[in-house]
């Protein structure tokens, strides 16, 4: 564990405890893509499935754990909580699951390390994360609007990412044979699909403007 | 080479 790991769990944490937090609190989920969600609610499913053959250390577990609970939690108050669910708006969020998932699962029974159940779930998971974020930003491209908290959510998320690409580099001088191309790959393209937004972020902050992206 | 990962990322 070094400390770029470290910040990049931390990261992808606080972003989810925020969102959490942010529904439960304001009994709104305004902005807040529920494809998005289930997408990565089908990922930590898909790649946590070592939970009950595996055990690397009881950091690992909590947070994995923590990942299935705060996801599940998020589908569920959009869903099925009586008011939050008024505050979603299902016309803007219209991105099709399948279209999304049908490739990832293609790719990862194509290119995997392993042709195991798990070793291809696992590499699913990882194809999926990379885009699993794309209906959240067309939904911020089309609303333009952003609230602070969505803006710092999708912020957190982006940074997870390139702390884990710091963790990767670090890891790879450190460790003897840690190369894992295909989260490699995976994450670099998940973080690529970031730097617009960064980039309106940092436009945003620098001149103390509301978060707007261009239509 | 063997493959050995051990999957101790989230």
């Amino acid at each position: 564990m070094n400390i770029f790991r470290l910040a990049g769990d931390m990261t992808h944490l606080v972003s989810v405890l925020v969102l959490l937090l942010k529904i439960h609190t304001i009994k709104s989920c305004a902005g807040i893509s529920l494809k998005t969600q289930e997408l990565y609610a089908l990922v930590f499913t898909t790649r946590y499935l070592d939970l009950f053959t595996d055990y690397i250390s009881l950091y690992n577990t909590v947070m994995k754990l923590i990942f299935l609970g705060s996801s599940f939690s998020i589908v569920w108050y959009i869903r099925r909580h009586k008011i939050v669910r008024r505050s979603y708006d299902k016309d803007q969020d219209t991105f099709r699951h399948y279209f999304i998932v049908l490739p990832c699962l293609v790719l990862a029974l194509l290119i995997h390390h392993k042709f195991t159940f798990k070793e291809v779930m696992w590499t699913f998971s990882l194809y999926l994360e990379a885009v699993a974020i794309l209906p959240q930003l067309v939904l911020l491209q089309r609303t333009r609007n952003i609230d602070n908290l969505t803006g710092q959510y999708v912020f957190l998320l982006g940074a997870y990412r390139a702390l884990y690409i710091l963790n990767w580099i670090y890891r790879h001088y450190t460790e003897p044979h840690y190369v894992h191309w295909i989260t490699w790959i995976a994450g670099i393209v998940q973080t690529l699909l970031y730097a617009d937004f960064f980039y309106y972020y940092f436009q945003s902050w620098k001149n103390n403007v509301k978060l707007q992206l261009p239509a | 080479r063997h493959y050995d990962y051990d999957h101790d990322e989230l």
